[in-house]
């Protein structure tokens, strides 16, 4: 039988509003080893790219990976992935929740 | 000291 092989998607969510809008939980040395969305908000800048969900684990932020990073450090990366001004967005790799 | 938990570590952005 097929082994279920979790997919990776990249999406890119636009900085058009003043918030992200997004809360995580995890990190290396958790029961949840890399990031978990577990919050979208509304009017942020991942809500309006509709493209991220609640449950989906981050692989890596602008090409930065998160393994191995305790949760303090993910978030670090994160905001400021956010706060730069050199790019006008975000690339987010994200892994579906498994079914 | 006791172990931090990390468990419970939201963020919100």
């Amino acid at each position: 039988s097929p082994i279920p092989v979790p997919c990776a998607v990249l999406v890119r969510v636009m900085k058009n509003a003043s918030t992200l809008g997004i809360a995580i939980e995890g990190g290396a040395n958790t029961q949840q080893p890399l990031p978990r969305i577990v919050t979208i908000q509304k009017g942020g800048s991942a809500h309006t790219c509709g493209r991220l969900k609640v449950g989906q684990v981050i692989l890596e932020v602008n090409g930065v990976s998160l393994r191995g990073r305790e949760h303090k450090e993910a978030a670090r990366i994160i905001a400021e992935a956010f706060k730069t001004k050199e790019k006008d967005h975000i690339d987010f790799l994200v892994v579906e929740p498994s079914p | 000291s006791p172990p931090k938990d990390y468990e419970d570590e939201v963020t919100f952005f």
